[in-house]
């Protein structure tokens, strides 16, 4: 049992992309999954097919529920949406916006996603979060909630810029709340290896990873970003684009 | 005089590439620009080729300045950086993060920035403030103090998800904060015109924004993402290339 946050602060760099191909590739591999959608975007959410206006209960109702009442609180059978028979959804709408003056003023206020995916834990092999591209309270409680921090790395400058910060964050959580949290995985997403600066900054991202960046590196592919719009994810749509083997070869190496 | 935000929530859609490359192309035109970061990622202030070990005071300083002692504060001589005779800049570090629990407390929480640069405007032919990938307080803020928003708009099904949102926020600011808010310009970025998807979206955004949208798209041009690394814009740097050529049409259009 796995619970991984999928975690970058820098916009546009693959994390729901890879959140949404890495839950359906374990789920198609037999593990049974349970994908998170944290990033009040949603796009986790719509890029498996879920139509918001159809969505009544959110990740935001489990922080509601769990703020106050913790003790014998449940996820709501109608929280949890059934992708297919070994993936299941808790999606995200634009409300999720409204949990982070919400979470400020609760005690324990990084804690609550903890408390609530302990109660589905024992239920999925894996539990994979969509983080928003921020480091608040949000993030937060997802570093706190996980035991593996997944850091999708775009191969340019200002995507290495914003590590150091990701990097004091993510101790800062280890030393304070969640003394298992690590770095179980970097993966090098639209990685072009044709440009010059792509080599450059994945030969930085190596020396400062070492061996937890993935073997497997994610190439810019065009069927990536179409899955979304027919609301599937490109290893279901696409099997055999090359965007959709690198995936299944993450899967592959992260199940090894 | 114009104050123009670029703004959209979506993760790296091009919003600090555009903010440093169109403040850096008016200046070169002979336009007075001040380029206020305001992404806690710092990644305006790094792409102008500023240290953040040597920056002495933020727009955190500027924040925590005008919430106490709005009437007669200034902006800092020691806050603004030359970056060269006619564009200046208010830098951001991580500190900005501290920005939000800060503002949500004061007195009007919206229109701190507004207070502040109206301080300055008089010395310049344009403020450009670029905003982090969310739509927080920081980003209200600037909303609330500008004329215009330029939104970048990558032709992703992702990108145009988040449109609505966008739209929606920037409708109830001008309602309750800012009567004179408007959309100046919708610009699109990474535009690669031999890819279906981008054709799709941009035709959408075009039926959605009419003639707001710019006649010049920005193509996908590695020297755009390779400037920064150097510590200037790309219309500086490489001139010649593909990407500088675009951002530099754009300003003659914004200009005409
Ligand atoms: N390997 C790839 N090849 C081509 N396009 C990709 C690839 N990975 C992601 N994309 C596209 O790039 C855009 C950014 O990816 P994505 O939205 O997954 O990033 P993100 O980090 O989740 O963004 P945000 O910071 O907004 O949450 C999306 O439009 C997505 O479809
Ligand atoms: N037209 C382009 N062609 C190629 N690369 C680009 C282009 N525009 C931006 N980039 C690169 O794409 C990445 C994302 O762009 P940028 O950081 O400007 O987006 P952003 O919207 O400011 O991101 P964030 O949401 O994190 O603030 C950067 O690494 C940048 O160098
Ligand atoms: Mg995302
Ligand atoms: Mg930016």
């Amino acid at each position: 049992m796995a619970i991984w946050g999928v975690v970058n602060q820098k916009g546009g760099v693959g994390k729901t992309t890879t959140a949404v191909n890495l839950a359906a590739g374990l789920a198609a591999k037999g593990q049974k999954v349970l994908l998170v959608d944290a990033d009040p975007q949603g796009n986790a959410t719509s890029g498996l097919g879920i139509e918001k206006s159809h969505i009544k209960k959110t990740l935001l109702d489990v922080f509601e529920d769990f703020i106050d009442a913790p003790d014998g609180s449940v996820i709501g059978s109608d929280t949890i949406i059934s992708i297919n028979e070994t993936l299941d959804l808790i999606p995200a709408t634009l409300d999720l916006a409204g949990a982070e003056p919400v979470l400020l003023n609760a005690v324990g206020k990084e804690l609550v996603l903890r408390d609530a995916i302990d109660t589905v834990q024992d239920r999925y092999d894996w539990v994979i979060i969509d983080a928003p591209p921020s480091l608040g309270i949000l993030t937060v409680n997802i570093l706190a909630a996980c035991h593996g921090v997944l850091v999708p790395m775009q191969c340019e400058f200002y995507a290495l810029e914003g590590l150091s910060q990701l990097m004091k964050t993510i101790d800062v959580v280890r030393r304070r709340i969640n003394p298992r949290l690590e770095i179980a995985k970097v993966l090098l997403t639209m990685y072009d290896a044709r440009n010059k600066l792509t080599q450059q900054v994945s030969e930085e991202v190596t020396a400062f990873f070492g061996d937890k960046v993935s073997k497997v590196v994610i190439p810019r592919n065009v069927r990536l970003s179409e899955a979304p719009g027919f609301g599937s994810p490109a290893v279901s749509l696409f099997p055999d684009s090359k965007g959709a083997e690198a995936y299944m070869r993450f899967v592959d190496e992260v199940l090894a």
